[in-house]
């Protein structure tokens, strides 16, 4: 059905306010989003990169692609007749804003959007989406609450501190390799109104006023630290590196990481670990364990040639809960140029073989460079999987970050156990000879009803 | 939604609002509009995404890259832009009020 605005409805029974006539005032741009932004998505990558609010197939020609490139990371500052009813209104900003740094990794965040824009206010103002802040570089940040085309310049704010306003949304919709990445790109509120202070201020005596009308940041009340630390259990998450190839892992224990067989495939080969948080640490290791290519379970175990200092082990947990929240830390669009992305979701299918959890799904966004990172359960923190791939659809190629597939720690948990407690590998070779319906499950096989019966 | 969210989504509703730019002369239906933020209500001042003024722009988009360009003044639109900002009921507005009154509806005994 095309999208044509209808008759004005109330279906929201809530009466919009009249359009009001507004002016320019300025148009703004935030230095360092912009330069993060070139580092991220620039250069080289720029050619995988496509923001435009239309799918990459859709028609748009090169120079209003170019346009909407150019336009990303700019904000506009409108000064807006007020009505009688905002003259009875008391003076001054509405809201109040999160300094930068405030909001952490994996805090919850709702973007605030019309979808459309002023297609169909009716239906779509202010139209609510929640996730978490997946990573942040800079005033650029990356959202995976869903956004539409329409929502830009929509606000993004924080469950903590309550209502602040985080960000403004600058891109609603990302494509990486000509597949939806999953993830909105925001520009972070403060830095932006800073700007908007100091261009008010040259702008004319009279805008310079207006300077004191925008919203102020919110100062740590006294002895309260400003930078919420955020869930501990992001910080298990390594990049692991071996050769050229790249992927994610976990810390299970002192000196032990988990990732998958296809980012570190060669038993005894060195693999570099990169932690990120709570300190920035690099650590050679060696492959211990690696399955055969045969095996439905993709994993390596890598030995560390030191102690992960400062650097939390997660408690495997040993229950699924199917419909629980669930978050995967992983190093995937970005690899190295920024830190672990956080994205959530909920674990959506626990799937068993003689009542034995063998793959876990979720609806987490999911992407190239995240396998072998760990899935969380977002309550408790609790070590839930590995995962191990996204979805591919062999016949179109379209790629489905928010369909992938984890290895059940509960899986690994005997073999980790009894390697780190006796240095015996043994209790991996298990992962070798999983049974065949499990190997049904993994290659996403139908499992036969029974096993076809011979005619002779 | 939970508790938590409470404060965020009352700042949500009482900030957000859609904005649309126009060509004088021209009818609506051919605007560019965008979501904003509304950074304060008595003045009115909103922060919206600035894609929606790159076909205003007397230079061309390429202003938006010049080297050191972190801000334009508002004349650097042509006078032919309209802006249009519209946003859901406020707690002054006599719509806003009845809704906020409405724990005080009864439901009278016949």
């Amino acid at each position: 059905a095309g999208l044509e605005p209808g008759p004005p409805a109330r279906p929201r029974g809530r009466p919009l306010q009249p359009p009001r006539p507004a002016e320019l005032l300025l148009l703004l741009s935030c230095p360092a989003f912009r330069a993060h932004f070139a580092r991220l998505f620039g250069g080289e990558a720029a050619e995988q990169w496509h923001f435009a609010s239309a799918a990459p197939d859709d028609e748009v020609s090169e120079d209003e692609e170019e346009d909407q490139l150019r336009a990303l990371g700019w904000f506009a500052l409108l000064s807006v007749r007020p009505g009688p009813e905002e003259e009875a209104e008391e003076r001054g900003p509405a809201m109040a804003v999160a300094p930068l740094g405030a909001v952490p990794k994996g805090a919850p965040l709702l973007a605030c959007g019309s979808p459309f824009g002023a297609f169909c206010p009716d239906i779509f103002l202010n139209t609510l989406s929640r996730g978490v802040l997946s990573n942040a570089a800079g005033p650029l940040l990356l959202t995976d609450a869903r956004c539409l085309p329409g929502t830009e310049g929509g606000g993004v704010f924080a469950a903590r501190p309550p209502g602040a306003l985080v960000a403004l949304v600058a891109a609603p919709l990302c494509w990486k390799a000509r597949e939806w990445v999953g993830l909105t790109l925001l520009c972070a509120a403060a830095p932006l109104l800073r700007a908007a202070r100091a261009a008010l201020g040259r702008l004319h005596p009279g805008a310079a006023a207006l300077a004191a009308l925008l919203p102020p940041e919110m100062g740590a009340p006294w002895g309260m630290p400003l930078r919420d630390p955020g869930p501990p259990w992001a910080a298990a998450a390594a990049m692991v590196e071996c050769g050229t190839v790249w992927g994610s892992g976990v810390a299970v224990a002192p000196r032990l990481v988990v990732t998958c067989r296809h980012v570190a495939p060669r038993k005894a080969a060195r693999v570099l670990v990169r932690f990120t948080t709570p300190k920035s640490a690099m650590i050679w290791g060696r492959v211990v364990f690696a399955t055969q290519e045969t095996s439905p379970y993709d994993i390596a175990v890598v030995s560390l040639e030191e102690d992960l200092d400062g650097v939390p082990k997660p408690v495997p947990t040993e229950h699924f809960h199917e419909g629980e929240a669930v978050s995967v830390v992983g190093f995937g669009v970005f690899g190295q140029a920024c830190g672990p992305s956080v994205t959530t979701g909920i674990l959506s299918a626990v799937v068993q073989v003689d009542d034995t959890p063998v793959m876990l799904q979720t609806t987490c966004a999911v992407h190239g460079g995240s396998s072998g990172g760990p899935l969380f359960s977002t309550c408790s923190g609790d070590l839930l999987g590995i995962v191990a791939s996204n979805t591919r659809d062999n016949n179109t190629g379209a790629t489905y970050p928010h369909l992938n597939f984890s290895i059940p720690i509960t899986v690994l948990q005997p073999a980790l156990q009894k390697y780190s407690q006796t240095g015996d590998l043994g209790g991996f070779l298990e992962l070798d000879r999983a049974t065949e319906p499990v190997r049904v499950v993994w290659r996403l096989q139908r499992p036969l009803a029974e096993a076809p019966r011979s005619k002779l | 939604m939970g508790r938590q969210w409470g404060p965020a989504m009352r700042a949500a509703e009482q900030a957000g609002c859609v904005v649309s730019a126009s060509r004088a002369g021209l009818p609506e239906a051919d605007s560019w509009s965008c979501s904003g933020v509304i950074l304060s209500r008595s003045p009115g001042l909103v922060l919206c995404h600035g894609g929606i003024f790159t076909p205003f722009l007397r230079a061309g988009s390429g202003a938006l890259t010049a080297a050191g360009a972190a801000f334009l003044p508002g004349d650097s639109c042509g006078d032919d832009l309209r802006l249009h900002v519209q946003w859901g009921p406020t707690a002054a507005s006599p719509a806003g009020r009845a809704e906020r009154g409405r724990p005080g509806l009864c439901t009278p005994q016949c």
